[in-house]
């Protein structure tokens, strides 16, 4: 409604003064997308990762591939805390509050070996759940063997991810040389580069739930 | 779907690219840089009102319907979209992930008397 005494241009009013049907058509489009992607306001990065660091992440997702209808993919970079460093033992944190009240179908770890690889690295990622006692539970995700430095994608058992309810996600890693007596020398950040542009990063792939899904699955 | 024209008066689809630099969203927004914000505009005379050859689509056919099963005030025909495309949006969420995500019916691609 444009005010006393017009009609909606859509219905043969009269059309609006060109400033005014501009700031009306940007308007439009705010709301338009705000609403498209189910937000109330544009969201305010506080810290967004760096540009080097999300091309990288960009060229390493599939080519071509597209989310389904409705759903979503996301590249989340992890936050590295390491309750030891003595150990090759770091636990990944990453913030997904978009991915709540969705199904989760696809989820892939990306980590980069350091080129300086002097055995076969053996890695395993569990999902860390903070509970009563010292250790909280682990379930495990994935386990992964290599010797070649680069980038590497393990792709972690998606039923072992469902069910998370925090939007905080933490990925505990650990990893171990098999061959050679360099363990104990080796330190963590020497074997995995989790600094920088190299930060490990997490790959989702989501679907809204269905509603109903749970009934049909009963039946 | 005719594309508007200054002297058009009738119902048409008016072209216009939206750019995100000027909503001031580029730091959030990736990709694309903008889009194609087209929206219906102009006159739908009685003569076009509901008519197929201008909006044959699923919308024209409901408001045909609620015309048919509605007491529907004289002169009220509407120029709208009949068919809309999604538009694929890459995007920082508030805590710093990459979101890639259609959404859907973001592009007016006809409209159509109602």
């Amino acid at each position: 409604a444009q005010g006393a005494g017009s009609a909606c241009p859509s219905c043969g009013g009269p059309t609006p003064a060109p400033q005014a049907e501009r700031a009306l058509v940007l308007e439009l489009a705010k709301q338009q997308i705000l609403e498209g992607l189910h937000l109330t306001s544009r969201p305010r990065i506080t810290h967004p990762p760096p540009q080097a660091a999300l091309a990288r992440a960009l060229r390493r997702l599939q080519p071509g591939s597209v989310a389904p209808a409705n759903g979503e993919e996301v590249i989340s970079f992890a936050t590295i805390t390491g309750p030891s460093t003595s150990a090759c033992s770091s636990v990944l944190t990453f913030h997904l509050s978009t991915a709540q009240s969705h199904h989760l179908y696809h989820a892939r770890l990306w980590l980069h070996v350091f080129p300086t690889l002097p055995g076969t690295l053996y890695l395993r990622i569990f999902r860390w759940s903070p509970g009563s006692g010292h250790q909280g539970s682990r379930t495990l995700l994935a386990e992964h063997q290599t010797t070649a430095p680069g980038w590497h994608a393990l792709t972690l058992s998606s039923s072992g991810l469902r069910g998370e309810e925090s939007p905080v996600l933490k990925l505990q890693l650990n990893c171990r040389l098999l061959e050679g007596n360099t363990t104990s020398a080796q330190q963590p950040r020497q074997l995995l580069d989790t600094a920088g542009d190299q930060r490990p990063f997490l790959e989702l792939k989501i679907r809204p739930s269905e509603p109903g899904a749970g009934r049909a699955r009963r039946r | 779907t005719p594309t508007c024209e200054p002297e058009t008066p009738l119902c048409c689809r008016r072209d216009h690219y939206v750019d995100f630099q000027e909503l001031g969203w580029r730091d959030w927004i990736l990709q694309p840089e903008g889009y194609q914000l087209n929206y219906c505009s102009g006159q739908c005379p009685p003569h076009l009102a509901g008519s197929p050859g201008i909006a044959a689509s699923f919308h024209s056919a409901v408001f045909s319907l609620l015309k048919a099963n509605n007491p529907w005030p004289l002169g009220t025909s509407c120029c709208v979209p009949t068919a809309r495309r999604p538009l694929s949006l890459l995007y920082l969420d508030r805590d710093g992930n990459v979101v890639k995500t259609d959404v859907p019916d973001m592009v007016v691609e006809a409209c159509g008397c109602s």
